[in-house]
């Protein structure tokens, strides 16, 4: 709760609850600002390019993925926004010095499982868990 | 490079310098949980059946909505994936596999036949190395696995008694004492892999490395007679390196990992 005296106190304060007021508008991010939001980029880890050949069997390489972007006011133009994130956004604003944005980051992650040999030729499946990035959104 | 094949603006693009890529290789191993890059001796191995069974279960799991990609395997397999059929891996190894976070097949480690006594001179040995299984994971199953293959020779009716042994004790001056796993009754046509489950075996041999003097087997004809495993179809050094045999454990996580700090 903030309360009306803070409320007050930030309206004087300008800049926030400006940007609050004049904040980008959902056409705004369908434009050029929509390539700064938070998103996935595709990053491939190939085992074959490190020369790894020799001892992983499979896969060749897996689509690692990363999330990148800007989490900006207001968050439902970002696809997979935590409620978190809402309220980490708010008191962003009013806030902004103390209070970072909220982090563009997986919201789903997935595993994958590598075939190796070990240095006795034995073989070894194993799931990775959490290693490939799904989904990206704002948190 | 993004999505869209564009070069993303915040990467400068050049060439990783060799200890860059030195440095980048360490940290992919260590996602991967490895100290090292594994180096195995690789002369025969690539087509022996262990990893072809192991690939069976990873194309199994590909196949089950996993995000690595079924058709991801090194090209070194294609060839033996082709003319191998039936699939090894059965049901009961995707039971297993559900259930497990980590499979390792182990190559038999006897490579010469040791003299045995005047009545085992036909049992055959197998060894395994379990000792880099990593902490924290429990042996949930096992399996020795060997091939049998027909023996066109014999009867349709002949059968042959298989008896599986783990080594219990060894001793300087006289036999080992061996403790009967399981015996099994194969027909004489019969072909394909048989499965013998060492659960409980695998689990003491991981526990404590010193129990771990491996399995012994024998064979006999209906008539009690001990013959050669070979005789019976069972394949052993000498035949083919896709039916060779060998011993394949799931595991499960039994504690949380953290990785440590660099």
């Amino acid at each position: 709760s903030t309360g009306g005296k803070r409320r007050q106190q930030n309206r004087n304060r300008s800049t926030p609850t400006q940007e609050v007021s004049r904040g980008p508008s959902q056409a705004d991010y369908n434009g050029s600002d929509q390539k700064a939001a938070c998103r996935k980029h595709e990053l491939y880890v190939s085992f074959r390019e490190l020369g790894w050949q020799d001892w992983i069997i499979a896969p060749e390489g897996y689509a690692a993925n990363y999330c990148d972007g800007e989490c900006s006011f207001p968050l439902n133009a970002h696809m997979n926004a935590t409620n978190h994130a809402i309220v980490q956004t708010l008191v962003h604003l009013m806030n902004p010095e103390n209070v970072p944005k909220p982090c563009c980051a997986p919201t789903k992650l997935h595993a994958i499982s590598v075939l190796y040999f070990d240095d006795n030729s034995n073989v070894i499946l194993k799931k990775y868990k959490n290693m490939v990035v799904r989904a990206c959104g704002c948190h | 490079l993004d999505g869209s094949g564009q070069v993303h603006q915040g990467f400068i693009q050049r060439r990783l310098r060799t200890h860059e890529r030195r440095e980048m290789q360490k940290e992919i191993l260590s996602i991967l949980g490895l100290p090292h890059r594994p180096r195995p001796h690789l002369s025969h191995a690539k087509y022996n059946s262990a990893p072809l069974f192991m690939l069976d279960l990873y194309n199994t799991i590909s196949s089950g909505g996993d995000t690595s990609r079924a058709d991801g395997a090194s090209q070194l397999y294609e060839p033996m994936r082709t003319t191998r059929s039936p699939p090894l891996a059965t049901f009961q190894e995707a039971a297993f596999l559900n259930d497990a976070d980590m499979v390792m097949s182990f190559v038999n480690l006897v490579e010469h036949d040791r003299e045995l006594s005047l009545q085992r001179r036909h049992h055959k040995e197998y060894k395994f190395n379990l000792s880099q299984i990593p902490e924290g994971e429990a042996v949930t199953a096992a399996e020795f696995r060997l091939y049998k293959e027909c023996v066109s020779r014999a009867f349709c009716n002949d059968t042959f008694l298989l008896k599986v042994y783990q080594v219990v004790k060894e001793h300087p001056d006289r036999e080992a004492d061996l403790f009967l796993l399981e015996s099994r009754r194969l027909w004489a046509l019969e072909e394909g892999w048989l499965e013998f489950d060492i659960t409980a075996t695998s689990n003491l041999w991981v526990m404590s490395p010193l129990h771990n003097l491996g399995l012994q087997i024998s064979v006999e004809t209906s008539s009690g007679k001990s013959i050669s495993p070979k005789d019976a179809g069972l394949v052993g050094r000498d035949g083919a390196l896709e039916k060779q045999p060998f011993m394949v454990a799931f595991f499960k996580v039994s504690e949380l990992h953290f990785r440590s700090a660099r």
